[in-house]
């Protein structure tokens, strides 16, 4: 990796950018969640965030114009020059341009704009081309696959150089499990991994999700800091670690989406993560508590949690009751918490996991659940949480 | 015995004379179009350029040294300022 002469680097923690004209060849709102999670990338491993502002100066102004766009580096229409940046510093400092004579998209076709972002952003952050062809920072574009995409080793050694490296933000402690047998060799560590892969659980009759929900078609259940993906593309179930996909994130106790606001809600002790469906990035300003949407400051965690389209609202399960919160005003309704059984009989008086799928909710207590089909406020069938994990 | 003919067209040194300037001039990002460089910095430019991307370092301009030039990349020079 390389550094520009003089090493500039941003002084301040909150770095602000502000997109004045965008491309034609995507939404607004895909350019905006690209941009963001370009950004994340970068924010992931160092202690910098980024706030997209919407008026005025920003530290880093980006827009998409072709040919002359205001500086002295006029692009050259489809190909050869893609897109450049300004090093830190005041004014056209970090300024990024994107040459809208290309074809901007989110795949393989034409040009991507994740992965040009990501590598114009590491301009505008201090770094210079790496001579390393596997590093973001290599001069030349070469499209790789952008599901899943972590910044490069070179890239990450080269920003943490400037910045230093972003230490996991401390998150409630998951309660302690019950204290097992005393380790037979007490200089050996009675649990490595504060909670165990649940790799081996996967067919177990016996399992038990800590949460569920839909993203964007996909199915993730959650146990023990990972989830399943059980996807309608790829063939197979993968298990991935919660944190190698977000990285402030250790564990999650509940989950749903909201489809028609591009969003899913990860519940982790007393706060809650919001992340956008599509980009899978986490939206800023989140974590938020869970107080901030109505819940007592009594309840330190939520069991499960489920949006339903039919009604628009998102159902909140802590302990043997549930709360119902209205999507459209934001805001829970009145008369929760309600009793478990009472409104769902033959649930079962508690709710480790909750999803949607295809008009059916499911509802995971211990390992068996239960397939409910709420318009006729009646459970259809009952099956066990390892069914959805191909066994 | 027929001239060889020559492997790399004018178009192509233009290019790369382009190429050179903006991503290995000395200073910046240089706008083609204001400079024009002598032979002896072409050819230590053009050392630079092959050196940067792993290629055999000759200071001649060949084929493989023109599709690294033709690819699409970033605008920020190469080399430190």
């Amino acid at each position: 990796y390389g550094h520009f002469a003089g090493k500039p680097k941003w002084q301040k923690r909150l770095i602000t950018y502000r997109i004045t004209q965008y491309t034609p060849d995507l939404t607004q709102s895909q350019v905006d969640a690209t941009i963001a999670q370009a950004f994340q990338l970068y924010s992931d491993v160092i202690p910098l965030d980024f706030k997209q502002v919407s008026s005025g100066t920003a530290d880093i102004m980006i827009l998409f114009k072709g040919g002359y766009h205001g500086d002295f580096y006029p692009f050259d229409g489809a190909g050869g020059v893609l897109a450049h940046a300004n090093s830190p510093g005041q004014n056209q400092g970090g300024d990024t341009h994107f040459d809208d004579d290309e074809t901007w998209t989110l795949t393989q076709r034409g040009v991507n704009l994740l992965l040009v972002a990501a590598h114009e952003f590491g301009h505008a952050l201090g770094l210079d081309h790496s001579r390393d062809r596997r590093a973001l920072m290599f001069p030349t574009y070469k499209y790789v696959n952008t599901n899943g995409y972590r910044l490069p080793d070179d890239d990450r050694r080269g920003v943490q150089a400037l910045y230093g490296s972003r230490t996991p933000v401390p998150t409630t402690p998951k309660p302690k499990p019950p204290p097992g047998p005393e380790p037979e060799d007490p200089t050996e560590d009675p649990n490595p991994d504060p909670l165990p892969n649940p790799r081996d659980e996967q067919c177990s009759r016996e399992l038990v999700f800590d949460a569920a929900t839909s993203i964007r078609g996909d199915l993730f259940f959650f146990k023990n800091g990972y989830y399943w993906r059980k996807s309608t593309t790829f063939q197979g179930i993968r298990l991935i670690k919660v944190n190698t996909k977000w990285p402030r994130i250790q564990y999650v106790d509940a989950a749903f989406e909201v489809p028609n606001k591009d969003a899913v809600y990860l519940f982790e002790g007393s706060q809650y993560w919001g992340i956008r469906a599509y980009a899978k990035t986490i939206i800023s300003g989140y974590p938020k508590s869970i107080t901030s949407l109505g819940l007592p400051s009594s309840v330190s965690k939520v069991d499960a949690a489920v949006y339903v389209p039919s009604t628009k609202k998102t159902l909140f399960f802590v302990n043997n009751q549930y709360w119902s919160y209205d999507e459209g005003r934001n805001q829970m309704d009145l008369g929760y918490p309600r009793s478990i059984t009472q409104d769902f009989p033959a649930i079962g008086s508690k709710v480790d996991a909750a999803f949607e799928n295809i008009g059916y909710l499911y509802f995971s207590s211990g390992p068996r659940q239960s397939e409910y089909y709420l318009p006729y406020k009646r459970v259809v069938r009952v099956l066990l949480n390892y069914g959805w994990l191909n066994c | 015995a027929p001239t060889i003919a020559p492997t790399i067209s004018p178009e192509e040194e233009d290019l790369a004379e382009g190429y050179l300037t903006q991503f290995y001039s000395d200073v910046g990002m240089k706008n083609s179009s204001t400079r024009t460089i002598k032979e002896n910095t072409f050819s230590q430019d053009l050392q630079a350029m092959q050196a940067f991307f792993g290629l055999e370092v000759t200071g001649v301009l060949n084929n493989e040294t023109v599709e690294v030039m033709k690819a699409p990349r970033c605008g920020v020079s190469d080399i430190s300022r």
